[in-house]
């Protein structure tokens, strides 16, 4: 279980530096252990390096940096241990254009080996999402499900 | 495992038999705010064997039930069944399909099954641990668990790594 | 001051009743006092009732609900006592279409007698706005103002 | 009274002097993640005296100090100025324009003043307390006090009305 743990986090530490440098187009960041010598006990950290800037303690991030940083290391552990389904509730809403262009491009490449459901408002992941489930209230307060973009249609 | 097929009745604004099917990638739910989106979750969640009401932004069991719109009355019962392909065997169970249901009635009785046995919540949610769904998996993140994320503890952190391994 | 909270609170009772229907296109929702006998300790509940809905309490509210009805709560607070200033960060992001389109209109309202400073990604609520105010990073890491769009242009 | 012009220097990624004026109406703050819209606002906060880093997301006063950029050196001081047009009196004192400024050095000295006179930081909230703009108003609102609003107490509610009074 030692092992196992030190396995498991330079796995997921890899991943994350991967992810989280194509999720921002550049930069770094690193998970480090709080207490190397004590694997056991040891307690996780994050520290970040965004493009162009110098290391910053994580609270002085942005909305939309800490929310694609947050999803880097989401998708560093699924990496690791995909989980079959995973829902996302509007999670790219603090996005810019550039940021969730990447993020939907890192969600396309994951869905070969895990079912993604995102729930979004945004037009760029609209746009890059294979198959479309609308919801609609024709009756208020009842909702009905509309399927509006089939798999197998690749039209946009 | 995968999640192939989900069947709703009566769950919070699902008042009518509603059904959807999941082929793999990236599913976009869309619709106006509180059109039903996030209740498809919950439902899923719900369905999974989730035991805490505050996960389904609920105060007591029976606000699941759908309760009425003004042209709409009330329904008896929520139902919700969730249909896994389980070719690969990663759900301990003997079967390649495996059929989960969760009922609970306005009078607060609950039934479970597997398959059309019934069980109970302990059973489905057994059947679910480690399979990367549930509580303990991190299949379900909103806004709120990506603050979390990084406002969580050393520890806290490193226990999704644990959960990981 | 039992008059005053009984009148400030009657007046703000009131914009919130007008402000909730305006801003979701219908319904009706309430402030009331959890103790009525007891003006001088009494609490404040919100009860909501979204179009075409029942009431419901409001934990069952979606996320775009939930942040509407608290719109129209500040802005009843507002329409009594106007502060100077008032900024809203990203408050837009949770709204759909047609629920930003009605909440930029009450903006540009209320904006007669109150400034308003909106840090947004919404195209509506940009393209609403009289003034923009451009933030970048030429060189990163460095931010600097870039006005976009000034008070006397009327063009889109 | 309002917030007619604000300038500033050193404070997070405003490394540069920077100033801009307020001319009424629906200012619309746009830029991509990160380019320093929500320091733009923690600047303003700052000004107005808040005491609390926390709700500047800072965990010690000098983290607003322009702490360098990969091609720029750290700079060391923050300093935020604020006019206000005072023609309505609002403001406690006797003058048609107030200019509120802030400064924080990297040793950690703070200096306030109000209209170029040296004061002390309870100076700059008294001037500020009732004008709506500080704590105690409700001038700055986020996604946390949208959710905040709707889950407070009913108590704590009751409190904001009173505050309206
Ligand atoms: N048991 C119930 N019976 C009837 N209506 C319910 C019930 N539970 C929840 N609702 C209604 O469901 C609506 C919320 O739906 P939901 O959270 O799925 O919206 P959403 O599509 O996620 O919207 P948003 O885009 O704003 O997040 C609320 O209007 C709430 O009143
Ligand atoms: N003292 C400082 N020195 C240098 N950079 C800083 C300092 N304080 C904060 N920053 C940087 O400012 C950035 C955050 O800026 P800000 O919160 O204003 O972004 P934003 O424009 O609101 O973005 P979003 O749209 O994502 O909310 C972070 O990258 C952070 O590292
Ligand atoms: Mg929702
Ligand atoms: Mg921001």
């Amino acid at each position: 279980t030692r092992d196992k743990f030190v396995n498991t986090f330079n796995a997921v530490r890899d991943n994350f530096a991967v992810m989280f440098t194509r999720l921002f187009g550049g930069g770094s960041a690193e998970l480090s252990l709080t207490d190397p010598d004590n694997v056991l006990e040891t307690g996780v950290d994050i520290v970040v390096q965004l493009p162009g800037k110098k290391r910053q303690p994580l609270q002085l991030l942005s909305g939309g940096e800490r929310s694609l940083c947050a999803s880097a290391f989401l998708f560093a552990l699924l990496k690791h241990k995909p989980a079959p389904l995973v829902v996302l509730d509007e999670v790219d809403a603090p996005l810019d254009g550039r940021n969730v262009e990447r993020f939907a491009e890192a969600l396309l490449e994951f869905s070969e080996f895990i079912q993604f459901i995102t729930i979004t408002h945004n037009h760029t992941t609209i746009a890059a999402a294979p198959t479309l489930l609308g919801v609609t209230m024709q009756e208020p307060g009842v909702s009905t499900l509309v399927p509006m973009r089939l798999p197998d249609s690749v039209s946009g | 495992m995968r999640l192939t097929r989900v069947k709703i009745f009566g769950f919070k604004t699902f008042a009518d038999r509603t059904e959807f099917s999941l082929e793999g990638g990236v599913v976009a739910v869309v619709g106006p705010n509180g059109c039903g989106k996030s209740n498809l979750v919950d439902a899923i969640l719900w369905g999974l064997g989730e035991g805490s009401i505050k996960h389904l932004r609920a105060s007591s069991s029976q606000d699941v039930i759908f309760s009425g719109a003004q042209a709409r009355k009330q329904v008896g019962y929520a139902e919700v069944s969730l249909c896994f392909d389980n070719e690969d065997g990663t759900l301990p169970i003997d079967a390649s399909e495996v059929w989960v249901t969760r009922r609970l009635t306005r009078a607060g009785d609950s039934e479970y099954s597997i398959n059309r046995q019934s069980c109970r919540l302990r059973d489905v949610v057994e059947l679910m641990a480690d399979s990367g769904l549930g509580r303990a998996g991190y299949a379900i993140v909103g806004q709120k668990e990506i603050d979390q994320a990084l406002a969580a503890s050393a520890e806290d952190r490193r226990g999704w790594i644990d959960e990981a391994a």
